[in-house]
Formats: structure tokens, C-alpha cells, sequence
């Protein structure tokens, strides 16, 4: 397996007190094997080759560890690099704006939000501004109702920036306002001009990209669009319950100049967890 | 000229590059890479041709295999004992419902009748979404309520295509992930019961290195009959048909492009090889 492939190139290294261009160069061969085989952009894994051979070769070794152990501190703090900055928010009264792909996760994800918020001890509704998918309110509906919190939709009314107006009306009493929106992507004009629309319609304090943990190659132009349209200031990776290991979630946190708000790990209301770098970074290395 | 292993080694790494920033899965991008260099050395090329020009060709033809033909579904129904009983099925959010909708407006335009099965009993919203589609369409639909067996559900819409002689019974089914061992049961077990003349997987263009796991799972599970790709719209290279043509070596069926009910393409190889080699 991969992971195996690399702990073997790390062992060649074990014992060295001499780093040789050699051993790096396969170490480097087999962590660009197991970064690309976990969806990290093809670019972005060349660049980090390239830094972490130069820093592995041009670093003094520290005293009192071996090659093994230096270069694999440069290997995790590359990476760490990449995804390990917070993301912030707080727990006060805000807007919560949720954008992404079709079928990202936004609505699931939307009602765990509301879930998080609620055992904080916050009062927290939801707006189902998505005007195009069939069954769309009735799905966030669902979910909250069955962890009571209120919700606001209006599945005839096709002006998302509406929706959103008369949801603020609706839900005035709560603390935390989520909007779910509809999927779109970054070759629909017209749905990035709406979310524009939405974005400067409401002010959210947070705009929140989710992206499903399997996004291949196609993450980091997505997440710039979306990016350049709204200013996303958090990343949430979906579906880390089944096996895709969240690559593209990297690209997002590069373009987005963000860093990763939560993880979601499955399909019911409870499956929200904070990001955790480097349980992210081991999985990601195989 | 005889090509050397020498001559082709970086047009062949430029290539492994183009299907890798095309989505191609990496494991896939390396086999494909690898097979061409053995075709490859030891052939001849004209004076005229360049290293690159063999290789980019040879590429082309590799891929066009992977790919395969598509499968004609209106000729398989209409040769095929009545009804035909189409299971749809795939990980979480990657269009089911959606080209369930679009090809039952396929079929009907093609003068077939169809009948829809609402199988995903569990997710909020899921019936509600079916119903909508199939009002808008025109389309028969059996569902029970939320909670029900999806067993019990499909079983029905089965009974009711055999008793209205309609030709095609398309089954929706929920989103799974097929490290859920429980759920992958539950897929087993509508299989047993609905006994499907063929199983479609569906999976999603933008979809990476993943496409391949999932699709050797859900191969092994249920053995699958064709794979619809949705999303081609979200990322016209659709690397993932080739990941996953490659893995399971099933024909590719449909592509979706787009999320309107005219938006699924019956496959061809030239709508993906065009738009990765320009
Ligand atoms: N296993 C698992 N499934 C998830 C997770 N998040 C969402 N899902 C499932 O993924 C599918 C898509 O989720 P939705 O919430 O409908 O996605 P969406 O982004 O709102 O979709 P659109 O509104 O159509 O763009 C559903 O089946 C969800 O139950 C997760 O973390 N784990
Ligand atoms: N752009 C685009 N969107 C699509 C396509 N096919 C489906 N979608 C969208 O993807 C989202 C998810 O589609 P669904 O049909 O709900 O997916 P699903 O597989 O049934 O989801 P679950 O049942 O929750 O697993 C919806 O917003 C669809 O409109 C496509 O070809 N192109
Ligand atoms: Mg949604
Ligand atoms: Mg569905």
C-alpha cells in the first residue's frame, strides 16, 4: 500500500545522521504518490515537492535528531502549513452563509450547524433559499424540526435574495441565522451572479464553502470562483465517513485563504466535528 | 526509427500529467502510462513523426478502448422481456434521483411507458423530491411513506409495471457509502428482491481518486450493468469515466450534463476525448 511504500522510504532514512539527495528523492517520490492518490492538486504537489527537497537538503540537521525524524518534521510542517489555519468564528449572534457544488452537503450540513449551535446554547434557525432543487425546503424542513428549531422556506417563491428577506422577517427572535442555498458551480454565471446577489443582500458574518471530501482535481478552480464571488472565509469538508481522504479540501483552504471549519463524518444531525490538522494530514498520507 | 524507452519517457510524463489534471485517478493514470510504454518501445515511427505525436496518438486509442462503445438502452428494451427493471444506485449526492428523472423523460420520448420507484425511504425530502419530478413529467410513481422498506417499495412498483404492462420500472434507491457494511447489505438485499435487469451505478465527473474505490465496491456488492457520470457540466474533462471505466470495465451509459430534464447525453467516447486532448 502507499502508506507502506512511504514508511519504508522513511525507514531508508532511519539511522542517517548524513541526509542523502538519494533517500529524499524517493521519499519525495513516494509522498507525491500518496498526495496525488488523495486528490491534492497536481500543482500544488509539485511546489511542495520541490520545498520540501530543498528545505530536507539545505537545513542543517538539528541537534539530536536523525534524518528520518528531520525530514519528516519538514514533510508535516509543509502540510501543516497548508491546512492547519484555524478558521474562526464564535459563538454570538451571526449569519451563517452556505455555498457549494450540487450534492456537496450543504443541506445535511446546514441542519448539523443548527444542531452544534442549539447544544451551545444558542437560539438558531434556518432559511431554505434554495429555489431550484425539488423537495429542497422540505428536506431542511425535516431536519429541523426534528431537533426543533424553527426554519424558514418558501418552495414557489423563485427570487433566492426574497427568500432570504422574508426569512431574516421570519426568524427575527433567533440568535444564529443559516442560509442554506442551492448547488451551483463555477461555470454557471448565472448562479454565481445570485449568490453574489444573496451574499450582498444579507451581510453573513461567515460564508462558508462545503465541499465533499471525494473532489478530485476540479477543487481548486472551483473554490476560486466561489471565492472570488463571495470571499469565503471557511472551508467545511463533508462525507469523511467513507474513504476519500479530502485532498481537494487543501486546494479550497489555498484559494479561499481560509482554513477548515468543521468536518462532517456521516448523515445524521450529530455527525459534525472540529477539524482535527493532524488526523487530517496522517490520513492523507495513506 | 525505432522508439527507445528514452525517446517517449517525457512526452510520456507530460501525458500522465494531462490525464492527472483531467481528474484521472492516479493509480488509473499510472497503469495507462505504464501499459503505453510497453506498446510503445520497440515500435517504429515515421521520419515525420515526433516522440510526442506517437505517444499523444497511442494515448488516444488507449483511452478510446478504456471507454468502450456506451450501451444502447432503447434497443436493449426493446428487445428485452417486459418490464425491464432498472436499478440505480451509488454513494451519497451524486445525482440518482436526478438522472432517474431524466432518463424516465428519455424513455418516454423514446415512446417507452415507465414507471418510477420512489426507493429512497430514509433521507429527509427524498420521496418529496421524486414526487415533484415525476408530477412535472408525467411519470407514474410508486412510493410508500418515509421509513418503509425500500424492498417492499420497489417490490410494489415491480408488481405494478407487470399489472399496467409498462415497460420500464426505474428504482431509485438512497445514497450509501459502500464501507457501510449494513447499508451495503440493505443494497443486497433489494437486489434479491427486485431482481433487476440491470444495476447502474452512478457517480459524479468531479469525483477523484475515490471514484475508483467506490466503484470496485460497489462492483464486488452488486455487481453493477452500466455507469451513468453526472456533472460532466462541472467538469467537461470527466477524468473520472476513464477512472472508472478502467476499474470496473463497464460501459459508460449516460453522461449528465447539466440539471435540467434534456440534460443526459446517451455516451459516446468522443464527448469526453475531445475535450481532455482539445
Ligand atoms: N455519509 C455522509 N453523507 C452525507 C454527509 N453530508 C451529506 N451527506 C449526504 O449527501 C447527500 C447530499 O447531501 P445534501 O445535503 O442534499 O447536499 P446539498 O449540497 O444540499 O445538495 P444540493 O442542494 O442539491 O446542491 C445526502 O444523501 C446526504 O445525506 C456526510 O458527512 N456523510
Ligand atoms: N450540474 C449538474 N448537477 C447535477 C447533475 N445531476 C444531478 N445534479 C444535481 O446534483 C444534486 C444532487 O442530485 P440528487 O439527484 O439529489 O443526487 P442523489 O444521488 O439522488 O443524492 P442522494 O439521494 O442524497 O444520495 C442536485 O442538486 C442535482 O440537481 C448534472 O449532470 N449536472
Ligand atoms: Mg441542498
Ligand atoms: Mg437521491
Amino acid at each position: 500500500t502507499l502508506s507502506n511504500s512511504l514508511k519504508d522510504a522513511m525507514k531508508k532514512l532511519a539511522g542517517k545522521t548524513v541526509i542523502d539527495r538519494a533517500a529524499v528523492d524517493e521519499l519525495v517520490r513516494d509522498l507525491q504518490r500518496a498526495l496525488l492518490s488523495s486528490d491534492v492538486n497536481v500543482k500544488l504537489v509539485m511546489e511542495l515537492s520541490k520545498q520540501i527537497k530543498a528545505r530536507s537538503l539545505d537545513e542543517n540537521l538539528p541537534k539530536g535528531i536523525n534524518a528520518r525524524e528531520h525530514v519528516l518534521r519538514i514533510v508535516y510542517q509543509e502540510l501543516v502549513n497548508l491546512v492547519g489555519k484555524e478558521a474562526e468564528f464564535s459563538l454570538k449572534p451571526q449569519k451563517i452563509l452556505m455555498a457549494g457544488l450540487q450534492g456537496s452537503g450543504k443541506t445535511t450540513t446546514t441542519g448539523k450547524l443548527c444542531r452544534y449551535f442549539q447544544r451551545k446554547g444558542l437560539k438558531v434557525g434556518a432559511i431554505g433559499a434554495d429555489n431550484f432543487r425539488p423537495g429542497a425546503y422540505a428536506q431542511l424542513e425535516t431536519l429541523c424540526k426534528k431537533i426543533n428549531v424553527p426554519s424558514y422556506g418558501d418552495p414557489k417563491e423563485k427570487d433566492a435574495v426574497k427568500i432570504v428577506k422574508d426569512g431574516l422577517a421570519a426568524l427575527k427572535d433567533v440568535d444564529v441565522v443559516i442560509v442554506d442555498t442551492a448547488g451551483r458551480h463555477a461555470l454557471e454565471d448565472d448562479l454565481i451572479d445570485e449568490i453574489t446577489e444573496v451574499n450582498a443582500y444579507l451581510k453573513p458574518d461567515h460564508r462558508w464553502l462545503v465541499i465533499d471530501a471525494a473532489l478530485g482535481q476540479a477543487a481548486r478552480d472551483q473554490a476560486k470562483r466561489f471565492h472570488e464571488a463571495i470571499g469565503i472565509d471557511g472551508v467545511i469538508v463533508t462525507k469523511m465517513d467513507g474513504t476519500a481522504k479530502g485532498g481537494g479540501a487543501m486546494s479550497a483552504v489555498a484559494e479561499t485563504q481560509s482554513g477548515i471549519v468543521f468536518i462532517g463524518n456521516g448523515e445524521t444531525i450529530d455527525d459534525l466535528e472540529r477539524f482535527d490538522p493532524n488526523g487530517f494530514i496522517s490520513r492523507l498520507l495513506g | 526509427f525505432v522508439l527507445s524507452e528514452k525517446d517517449i519517457e517525457e512526452s510520456l510524463f507530460e501525458l500522465q500529467m494531462v490525464l492527472l489534471e483531467s481528474d484521472v485517478a492516479y493509480p488509473v493514470a499510472e497503469a495507462i502510462t505504464e501499459h503505453m510504454k510497453k506498446e510503445l518501445v520497440g515500435t517504429h515511427r515515421k521520419l515525420r513523426e515526433s516522440a510526442d505525436d506517437v505517444v499523444t496518438d497511442a494515448l488516444r486509442h488507449a483511452i478510446e478502448k478504456v471507454l468502450g462503445e456506451g450501451f444502447d438502452l432503447v434497443s436493449y428494451i426493446k428487445n428485452h422481456e417486459k418490464p425491464v427493471k432498472i436499478l440505480f444506485t451509488g454513494v451519497n449526492g451524486t445525482g440518482k434521483t436526478t438522472s432517474v428523472a431524466k432518463i424516465a423523460h428519455y424513455l418516454q420520448s423514446q415512446g417507452l411507458s415507465v414507471v418510477v420507484g420512489a426507493g429512497d425511504t430514509f433521507r429527509a425530502g427524498a420521496i418529496e423530491q421524486i414526487r415533484v419530478h415525476c408530477e412535472r413529467l408525467g411519470i407514474k410513481l410508486i412510493a410508500h411513506q418515509e421509513g418503509a422498506d425500500p424492498s417492499a417499495v420497489l417490490y410494489d412498483t415491480v408488481e405494478y409495471a407487470k399489472a399496467h404492462k409498462t415497460d420500464v420500472v426505474l428504482a431509485d434507491s438512497a445514497g450509501r457509502f459502500h464501507n457501510r457494511v449494513n447499508l451495503m447489505n440493505q443494497l443486497e438485499k433489494i437486489k434479491r428482491v427486485m431482481k433487476p435487469d440491470l444495476v447502474f451505478y452512478v457517480d459524479e465527473a468531479v469525483a477523484g481518486n475515490d471514484a475508483v474505490i467506490r466503484a470496485e465496491e460497489f462492483e464486488k456488492t452488486v455487481s453493477t450493468d452500466g455507469v451513468i457520470l453526472t456533472k460532466v457540466d462541472m467538469d467537461p474533462k470527466g477524468g473520472a469515466a476513464i477512472s472508472i471505466a478502467y476499474t470496473i470495465g463497464k460501459p459508460l451509459v449516460f453522461l449528465g450534463v447539466g440539471q435540467g430534464y434534456d440534460d443526459m447525453k446517451p455516451f459516446t467516447p468522443s464527448l469526453i476525448i475531445d475535450e481532455i486532448f482539445g
